[in-house]
């Protein structure tokens, strides 16, 4: 069984690229076999990994089955393949919307590969379209990244009601994992706040006799992923920050989440 | 004649909508009578200028034709007018891809409206979709807000061919102005080095005997908008931050580019 992710948030510049980058890396980093699988037509996983485009199909041909998951999965670094995105993709949400099935063409078409990798991340767009959706309907489980911010608090409940609009249709095993807090400025009043409604949101989800919800064990993941100039310095290179700035905070931000990321799944 | 202006960037979290509301603030409060268009499903401009959800017509009657811009655009502050966003826009870009003409609903729609307002500022949502066509097509000229990242950089090439294809082809009109750049931090290496790659591809095509493109005479707008708390704050109250930190760096720079816009338009 494979831990599928989907790094999902419709607020535009909250981190996604950045964070399914350095999980996917750092969980390869640990040893275990790892897929990434770059959904938005920006190509930036791709980029960021300094992937070279037509180098293999891309995810927009295995969406059409037009090639196959096992032909497009490129080894980029040990342990970690990537699927990658190139511009093709930009039309798929127009082109693929009268299809039969439209939401779940991901998920059956990475299936046959699945069992060569214990965990999947999938990077989506600024959007709730039909590709954020292939992503949910494909995932075992959502992690939201977001920056602690007022405007990118607002879209948490739409968020969580299309969650739970797949869990309810096409793919029930679905679950809100949490959020992964980036960008992070601790010492500002504004993000103590945006943090403490999220934690008390969550909390209240946990609680006995509360409804039973996809994010009902969600919770809000530690630690938060600081602000940190060479997140933003590292994809200008090809590199992940751990080749580029081993020692920066962001690099062992994101080495702690992998470390719990393998833990929970190691104790699952 | 109306200054329409298009605020748009595929990539997420460039500060587009902070850029929208704060460009139309800043013009009204030097007496231009202003209109702000929120195309963005997540309807942030909207909440940002703390308008009530409901109170009259949304955008998307507007652009469906089931309500009049005349009775849409509600004014919020004094010279400021909004039409707003809400949740129904976000079924937009499905609902109303096989319209004929689709692409100038929006164009058509606020055409009536125009000869009220010197300047109209477009927010547009983080795509190249049917919305942000739309606004392109309405529009008479392009401001990019932008983040002096990589990732941001990479984006700017789909941009401006984006703009080229409505000019050619719906709106010859249609030119590029410039980049605002957003969330600015001048001491970093990175956003130095992406500012001169900017600078020196617009100095490029701005010279004699350069292609004819809607972006001959596009420029690197100047002040940059210095990263401000207060910019991140102000929206949770309903104000721009020109009510709420009048003195905040944020307030100067938006105030500051407000004028040129306005010099700018005065001149021609
Ligand atoms: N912790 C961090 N510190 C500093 N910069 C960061 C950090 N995380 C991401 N960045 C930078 O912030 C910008 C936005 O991040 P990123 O592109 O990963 O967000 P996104 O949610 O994927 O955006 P989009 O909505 O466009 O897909 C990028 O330029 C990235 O390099
Ligand atoms: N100069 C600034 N300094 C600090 N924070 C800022 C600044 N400009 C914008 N912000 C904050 O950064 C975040 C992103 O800005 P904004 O939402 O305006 O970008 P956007 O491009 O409209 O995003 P989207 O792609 O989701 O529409 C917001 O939380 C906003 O409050
Ligand atoms: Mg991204
Ligand atoms: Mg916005």
């Amino acid at each position: 069984v494979s831990r599928v992710i989907a790094l999902m948030n419709q607020k535009g510049g909250v981190g996604k690229t950045t964070t399914t980058v350095h999980l996917a890396a750092a969980v390869a980093a640990m040893g275990r076999p790892t897929l990434l699988i770059d959904l938005d037509p920006q190509a930036h996983a791709t980029l960021h990994l300094g992937a070279t485009p037509g180098a293999a199909p891309s995810v927009y041909r295995v969406l059409t089955g037009d090639a196959r998951a096992e032909d497009a999965a490129r080894p980029l670094r040990s342990n970690l393949w990537l699927i990658a995105s190139e511009t093709d993709l930009a039309a798929a949400e127009a082109e693929l919307a009268a299809e039969p099935h439209r939401e779940t063409m991901l998920a059956r078409a990475i299936a046959p590969v699945l069992p060569r990798f214990e965990f999947v991340f999938i990077d989506c767009p600024p959007s709730l379209g039909l590709l954020t959706v292939n992503a949910l309907a494909a995932a075992r489980e959502v992690l939201a990244p977001m920056q602690a911010h007022f405007l990118a608090l607002q879209g948490v409940g739409k968020l969580l009601e299309t969650v739970r609009l797949i869990a309810a249709g096409v793919n029930p095993r679905l679950r809100v994992g949490g959020i992964i807090l980036c960008m992070h400025e601790d010492s500002t009043r504004l993000s103590k706040e945006v943090v403490a409604d999220l934690e008390s949101f969550f909390t209240q989800a946990r609680a006995e006799g509360a409804e039973d919800t996809p994010w009902k064990s969600a919770r809000v993941y530690r630690p938060a992923v600081r602000r940190n100039v060479k997140l933003a310095e590292c994809p200008s290179f090809g590199q992940t920050v751990f080749e580029y700035a081993p020692a920066a905070s962001g690099a062992s931000d994101y080495r702690a989440l992998g470390e719990t990321l393998v833990k929970e799944w190691d104790a699952m």
